[in-house]
């Protein structure tokens, strides 16, 4: 159930920043700068925040600016995958525009990530 | 990807992981199953050790040479009374007829909890995760403050108290007793795997209370056929025997064991499926039905049998958790041990519910609002109080007398080194 749990994970932290955004009428990047602030130093927890928006940052902004969901942000970077034969699983209702389309949008938008590469690298 | 694979980390690493499998104290210097460290199965689990480097003094003992020259069982009475010669011990505890609380449990009886202040950004701040690493040392759970085993004062305002808090008032010779042998995802198939981490001499220690509580995962998967997934009256009956035979064997004469029911979990679905969940409070969007779809999706549900828009499977989770409380009363009536007598107990949520509403409250508040799952702080300690009422009421040898000495121990002792 590990994919399960990540994909869970992600969803939740995508929907944290997105709303702490929203809260203080902030930026994605400012957002994610105050999620990491709040937490503390010990186990690693706010080096290990950090460590993840310096790898993941600058994707999770162009895509919660192109107006995608946390549910499009985590399938888009691959927390989230769809096996075969199983739904698309979401948290948010689905948006108007078709599911597939929006996702080829957003991987468009990360196209280039030298992330997304080292992700798909395994 | 891992951290554990730093070199200067593995060791530790390596101490870590084997403290959660196994369910014993990361730190436990004298291997008493003891420790002086809160978090990673310490004395947040069970009574803390005051003496972490003699593994013959540890919380719950009978008393070495009744405590004249050192605290032999860490309930913080000891000495000699310089007025009459007599040791304290024996002077406030002999015949008091001391007990400990051992539970036998899964999440619920650990007390798994996310703060909803960890995911509701407009109530996010600097503090909000202050207590963030003490909870993943402690496998986001919160035994500190369980119905069974908790030691602190309920962070809910109620002013119900743990079980051992209770014992502990009703003789304070029962101070730092207690054991929480609970798990995440623990049932009756997998007790076995961790119920070697309960610390119980039959010839040195006194007698305990031990209850077996585990209330759902029995009855509660994430598999997309869950009924298919759940255990059987048969195979629980052989798991509960064996658990029996085993306690049996490693428990003190005296000693007392309650069964609980399973509750009839319907009331997850009635009472949450169109609230909205924290997640969605900002935007009112995201309901406790979507929360429950999306786990059962991704096969992380830890019930898809209740957490369900189904009502069908709602109903077959219900009756299968009605044939297994009625396995576990039917071995409590049956059933003889040597070294503990048996009693069985319904896990009342209904009763809760009424006793909450009396106080003006709804029963949505009795879960956990994260999880939306877990009865919450409240609903244990209000489940803890008609325990206690049915066992003064019912079998009150259970619990056993009050000790008369308990204020001079007071006086004496203060808060007996603490817990």
């Amino acid at each position: 159930h590990s994919n399960g749990h990540r994909c869970l994970g992600c969803v939740l932290v995508m929907s944290v920043i997105t709303q702490l955004a929203q809260v203080h009428n902030s930026t994605v990047e400012a957002s994610m700068e105050r999620l990491c602030s709040y937490l503390p130093g010990k186990l690693f927890l706010k080096t290990t925040c950090y460590l993840l928006v310096h790898l993941f940052g600058s994707d999770i902004i162009k895509l919660l600016d192109a107006d995608m969901n946390a549910d499009m942000v985590c399938h888009t970077l691959e927390f989230c995958k769809q096996d075969s034969g199983r739904p698309q699983c979401h948290l948010y209702p689905l948006p108007k525009e078709a599911w597939k389309l929006r996702q080829e949008k957003a991987k468009h938008t990360v196209k280039k990530s030298e992330n997304m590469k080292y992700l798909k690298g395994g | 990807s891992d951290i554990c694979s730093l070199p200067f980390l593995a060791k530790i690493c390596q101490k870590i992981k084997l403290s959660i499998q196994t369910s014993m104290p990361f730190k436990d210097v004298d291997s008493d199953k003891y420790s002086v460290f809160p978090t990673l199965r310490g004395y947040h689990w069970r009574g803390r050790d005051c003496n972490d480097s003699d593994k013959t003094v540890y919380p719950g003992r009978r008393p070495d040479n009744w405590d004249a020259h050192r605290d032999s069982n860490c309930n913080g009475i000891w000495g000699i009374d310089p007025k009459d010669g007599i040791p304290y011990e024996k002077k406030f505890c002999e015949g008091s007829q001391p007990r400990g609380i051992i539970l036998l449990g899964d999440s619920a009886g650990a007390h798994f909890h996310i703060p909803p202040e960890w995911l509701i950004a407009s109530q996010m701040s600097l503090n909000s995760f202050s207590d963030l690493p003490t909870a993943l040392t402690d496998e986001l759970d919160w035994p500190q403050l369980s119905s069974a085993t908790g030691f602190l004062n309920s962070t809910s305002g109620i002013e119900e108290k743990s079980i051992y808090l209770r014992l502990r008032k009703r003789n304070r010779c029962n101070h730092r007793d207690y054991q929480n042998i609970s798990r995440n995802g623990a049932s009756s198939r997998n007790l076995r795997k961790f119920i070697e981490s309960l610390s119980r001499n039959q010839m040195l220690d006194y007698p305990a209370i031990v209850i077996y509580a585990m209330i759902g995962n029995d009855v509660c998967n994430g598999r997309a056929d869950p009924v298919q997934a759940m255990t059987t009256p048969e195979q629980l009956y052989s798991n509960i025997m064996q658990t029996l035979k085993h306690l049996d064997s490693h428990l003190p004469k005296g000693s007392h064991m309650v069964l609980y029911g399973l509750p009839n979990g319907t009331f997850l679905w009635e009472n949450l499926h169109d609230r909205y969940h924290p997640l969605g409070q900002l935007n009112k969007d995201v309901t406790y039905a979507q929360v429950f779809s999306f786990l059962s999706c991704l096969q992380v549900n830890p019930c898809h049998g209740w957490m369900s828009s189904n009502k069908t499977l709602r109903t077959l989770t219900s009756e299968r958790a009605q044939q297994l409380s009625n396995t576990l009363k039917t071995i409590a009536a049956r059933e003889k041990f040597t070294n503990f007598d048996l009693f069985y107990m319904d896990f009342a949520f209904e009763e809760i519910t009424e006793e909450w509403q009396k106080r003006g409250g709804q029963p949505w508040q009795l879960i956990e609002p994260v999880d939306g799952f877990h009865p919450n702080e409240v609903a244990s300690l209000l489940l803890t109080d008609i325990f206690w009422k049915k066992m003064q009421r019912q079998w009150p040898q259970v619990l056993g007398k009050e000790n008369p000495f308990n204020s001079q121990i007071d006086q004496v002792f203060g808060d007996q080194g603490g817990h």
